[in-house]
């Protein structure tokens, strides 16, 4: 029997911190409510300057988990 | 956010702050001279000046706080949030917050309080984030030496667009 494959975690870090810290930190505009994950993801990167991938590479979870002001990067 | 005349700003030039609850991680001498040093920062490149009151409401008024607060934006515990402060504005605008989960300290260890300090009142003043890293308004925590501490071009720059340069 072939190996049941099982999908990978996205993420070492709980889904609901990372949108969590995606909400609180670049919140989304009225207009733009339906932007995937991956997008806001790559929104994130782009303010950090990291590499836009769209995913939570590990410079990125490294970002999400460091000591930060509570104000958002991006204007509501 | 920013208004159709442009991000907010006081209008004014002489603004006043209150300390209203300490941490108890400092001594409160040091808790007055990191936030005062702190507002220097500020009023070292630019026409603010800045007056430490005690009864009356000040512009900047100062808390420190665990978890809920009354402002709607509860502190998280040790780590993550450090300190958040609101854009220039009557009633809470200007105002400082600083996490006491966290552990203030005046050097290396634990959160410098004078490095937060100077980000947060940035808010205050009116700057938003900003995405060059090394910049003070850098929206991540990073340990500098107080003592030979230089306020970036890039935060002397923004702030003297909203304030124009202190005259000589």
């Amino acid at each position: 029997f072939p190996l049941q494959v099982r999908p990978q975690p996205w993420s070492s870090l709980d889904p609901e911190k990372v949108k969590g810290y995606l909400d609180k930190f670049f919140p989304t505009f009225t207009k733009a409510q339906n932007l995937s994950i991956e997008e806001r993801i790559k929104k994130m990167q782009k303010f950090f300057h990291l590499t836009v991938t769209g995913k939570l590479d590990t410079e990125t979870e490294k970002i999400l988990t460091m000591p930060r002001c509570g104000m958002p990067d991006v204007s509501e | 956010y920013e208004t159709s005349s442009g991000p907010p700003k006081w209008e004014k030039t002489q603004l006043t702050y209150k300390i209203l609850s300490y941490t108890p991680d400092l001594p409160r001498r040091k808790v007055d001279d990191a936030i005062r040093r702190a507002l220097m920062v500020w009023s070292d490149v630019t026409p603010l000046r800045f007056r430490r009151v005690y009864l009356r409401q000040a512009d900047i008024e100062i808390i420190f706080a665990s978890g809920e607060h009354g402002d709607g934006y509860p502190f998280d515990g040790k780590g993550g949030t450090l300190a958040h402060a609101f854009d220039p504005g009557q009633g809470r605008g200007g105002d400082a917050h600083f996490d006491e989960d966290e552990k203030w300290s005046e050097i290396d260890q634990d959160v410098n309080l004078f490095l937060v300090a100077a980000h947060e009142f940035g808010h205050s003043l009116g700057l938003g984030h900003s995405d060059v890293q090394g910049a003070l308004m850098y929206p991540i925590y990073s340990y500098q030496n107080p003592e030979t501490f230089r306020l970036p071009a890039d935060d002397r720059r923004r702030i003297q667009s909203l304030y124009g340069k202190k005259s000589s």
